[in-house]
Formats: structure tokens, C-alpha cells, sequence
């Protein structure tokens, strides 16, 4: 029987308190430069003003990311590890303790830039959705298969470079789905808002699901 | 008076090994995807064949970098990790024990694609070299700046792409800067060949101050 770590049990209380309250909680984790920030900048644009959205940012340093989600006007906080890769709950959980759960629909979670460690530290969300880029190579599913197996849903996200990558975008996507069989995969462009419906509607239909 | 960890006595030894058999080597460092194995394809197709000159390449899963590398004709080893994160200098070790070290005159060891964790692991070597792409964002020295700090050479990739994507290159060179005063930076481009002789100046100078 294997041993819950403390970031499980941490992980455990901050998920039951996201039931209580409603929150709808989503893990975003990819690469540096993915498009993760970009990403969260189009849906905070794009959710209605009396959304009751808020976002929370991971990064080693700077507040770059908190600075550049709060222009949308939905409460954002910057976590800054100051040297740890990856978001574990009790960051999350410290960033939460002066928010009111209550007034809080959706919270975005935006990890530290890392496909790897954040693979494995539960931060009590409903779902973690993993973001590459045509700019990296079609074969990254295959060769960080951890975070796409965990994933509910694979953006892949910069499709406005195509003309100018070599990006083989079926051979990514059936990399994906042989790392994870039926995975969603969305395709956007954060910069030609390109995609943002299907990732919208996604994340309107697993809302739905969530309590 | 910090006590040495396991790592740092084992890369020690690797360093120790390294000056013996004058074997330069370099530890490439850079988020998944920037290019440190297309640069390595570029460098190892550049160098004369009668070149002593080798390579590993390590991956939490695949053997494809090494598959790419072992076109050149050089002595090229997959490590793959399974989950960790980063290389440590018991995996070059263990990596190197069926090679010939006095066969070696340039040893290049791609780092398992992640921009934090592979920065607190010596591997022996004799410079780090960090590498981003304009695609990531000119923000990524601020961000993560540890690698940039203890790196001595910072490699910008994938010029070609400047015409497409919103990234400032003086701003990057500037932050580069401002985390590393002083700090070489040469740009490139893997898929047109641009600024591999700028980058191979800068091997051949940093290998005849290595002994
Ligand atoms: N061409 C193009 N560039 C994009 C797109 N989305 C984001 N970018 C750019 O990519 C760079 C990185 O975007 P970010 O949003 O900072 O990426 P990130 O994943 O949040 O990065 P970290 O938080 O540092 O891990 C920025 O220069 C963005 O403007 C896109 O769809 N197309
Ligand atoms: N446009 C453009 N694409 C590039 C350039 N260099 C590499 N690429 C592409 O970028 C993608 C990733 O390149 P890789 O060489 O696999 O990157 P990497 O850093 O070794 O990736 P990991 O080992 O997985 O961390 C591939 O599709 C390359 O063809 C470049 O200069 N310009
Ligand atoms: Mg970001
Ligand atoms: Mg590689
Ligand atoms: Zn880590
Ligand atoms: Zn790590």
C-alpha cells in the first residue's frame, strides 16, 4: 500500500476544498515559451467580465506572467519558486489563503515552464492539459510520454508557424495518441487567435463534468 | 564549509578523468525543443572526419537524438533516464566506462531538454552552454536565470523564425546581459546553416584554453 507523499496529502485537502467550493481547477504545463501565458491572455480576454475567473503563475523568477494575465482584470498571483521546477500544493495552497473560494468559478493554475517535474506534483486540480508548439518538434510527446499520458488535453499551440517549421502536424498528433490513445488535441494560435473556440468549448463541456 | 554532494564527487572525478585524457567537453542545456540536437547535427557534420570527436545525448525516453547524432560517423551513446529530469555525473559515468577516453578529443553531452534542474548538476565539464529559440520569447534569461548565470556561452536558435514571431532580439541579448554581464551570445539557425562559423569560432577558441 503505497504511502501517500505530503504534496499527495496536501494535494488531497486542497482538491476537497475545491469540491466544497465549486472551483473548477486547471494544471496548464508545458515548456518555457509554449504559449502558456499567451494561452491564458486569449481566454481571460475572451470569458465574460462577471466570469468569476482567477489565474495563479509559477515561474522561477520575475512576476512577468501575473503582470501580463491581470490586464484582463480577474484576480491573478504570481508564485516565484525562486529555484524549485515545478508548482507543488503547498505553494498553491499558500496562493489561495487570502481569496475567497467562494467568489472563485474557475482557477487557472499556470505551472512553471518544465515538461517534466510538474508531471508529478498533484496541485488538487480536475484536470492537467499539457501545451507544445509546432516550433519544438513532432516528436516530444513521445520523448516527455509522462505528462501527455496524465493529461486530459494536448494543446498544440503556434500553428501560424507552420509555413516556416519543419512540423509534421499528423505525425505529431498521432505521436500524442500513441502516448495517450483518444487524447483531445486542440490546435491553436495564440497570436492569430486561431483554435480558441475549440479550446473554449473544451473547457466549457469539462466544466460541466466537474461537480 | 559545504559538504560535497554525491554528484559533485563523481563529477570531480569525471573532471579529474577529463583533464588526464584531454577530453574537452561541453554540457548543451536548453527547454525541450530549442535545438541542441540540430545544432549537434550541424557541428558534428561541419567538423573533419578525422576529427576525435564524440557524443551522448540524454532523454527521459527515446533513443531518436542519438539515431540523429550517429549520422555523422562519431561515437555517439543514447543516455535515457527513465524520469529523471536532468543528467548527473553517474550517468556520464557509467555512460563513458566502455570508451576510450584517449580516443576522444571533444566530448558534447546533450542535457535532457529542461531549462532549471540540469543547472545544479556538474557533469565535469568544461563550460555549460544554454541555448533558446526566438520562439520561446526574449523573456526566458529573466525567467530562468540561474542556467544563463553559470553557462558561458548563450546560444539564440532558429533566427530564421524573427519574421514570424514576436520576439525582440536586442531585448533578448539585453537580458542576457542583465542575468550574465558580459556573456558570449552567438545567433543561429540550424535549418538555413546561419552563424555555425560564429559558433565553431567560438568551440575552437574555448577547446585551446582547455588544457
Ligand atoms: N508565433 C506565435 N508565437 C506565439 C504564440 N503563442 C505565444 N507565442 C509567443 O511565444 C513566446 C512565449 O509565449 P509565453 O506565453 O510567454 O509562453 P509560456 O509557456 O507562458 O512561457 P513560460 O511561462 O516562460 O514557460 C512569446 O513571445 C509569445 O508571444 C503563437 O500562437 N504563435
Ligand atoms: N525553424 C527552425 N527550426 C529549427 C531550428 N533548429 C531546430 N529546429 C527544429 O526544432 C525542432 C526541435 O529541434 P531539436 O533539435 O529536436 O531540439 P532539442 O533541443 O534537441 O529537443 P530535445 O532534445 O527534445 O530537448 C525540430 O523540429 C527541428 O527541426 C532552426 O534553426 N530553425
Ligand atoms: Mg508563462
Ligand atoms: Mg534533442
Ligand atoms: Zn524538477
Ligand atoms: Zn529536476
Amino acid at each position: 500500500e503505497k504511502v501517500l507523499s505530503k504534496n499527495d496529502e496536501l494535494a488531497s485537502a486542497l482538491r476537497q476544498r475545491f469540491v466544497r467550493h465549486e472551483v473548477f481547477c486547471l494544471n496548464l504545463i508545458s515548456s518555457p515559451g509554449s504559449g502558456k501565458t499567451a494561452l491564458l491572455e486569449r481566454t481571460l480576454e475572451a470569458l465574460p467580465k462577471t466570469a468569476k475567473v482567477a489565474a495563479l503563475t509559477g515561474d522561477v523568477q520575475t512576476e512577468n506572467d501575473a503582470r501580463r494575465l491581470a490586464g484582463a482584470g480577474f484576480p491573478v498571483k504570481q508564485i516565484t519558486t525562486g529555484g524549485t521546477c515545478h508548482l507543488d500544493a503547498s505553494m498553491v495552497g499558500r496562493a489561495l489563503e487570502d481569496w475567497d473560494l467562494d467568489g472563485i468559478d474557475i482557477l487557472f493554475v499556470e505551472n512553471v515552464g518544465n515538461l517534466v517535474c510538474p508531471t508529478s506534483y498533484d496541485l488538487g486540480e480536475h484536470a492537467k492539459i499539457v501545451v507544445f508548439s509546432v516550433a519544438e518538434g513532432e516528436d516530444k510527446p513521445l520523448k516527455y510520454p509522462a505528462i501527455f499520458a496524465v493529461s486530459e488535453l494536448c494543446i498544440i499551440n503556434k500553428v501560424d508557424l507552420l509555413p516556416y517549421v519543419p512540423f509534421d502536424i499528423e505525425r505529431a498528433v498521432a505521436n500524442v495518441h500513441q502516448v495517450h490513445p483518444g487524447m483531445a488535441v486542440v490546435q491553436t494560435s495564440c497570436t492569430k487567435s486561431l483554435g480558441l473556440d475549440a479550446w473554449l468549448a473544451w473547457l466549457e463541456r469539462r466544466r460541466a463534468h466537474a461537480f
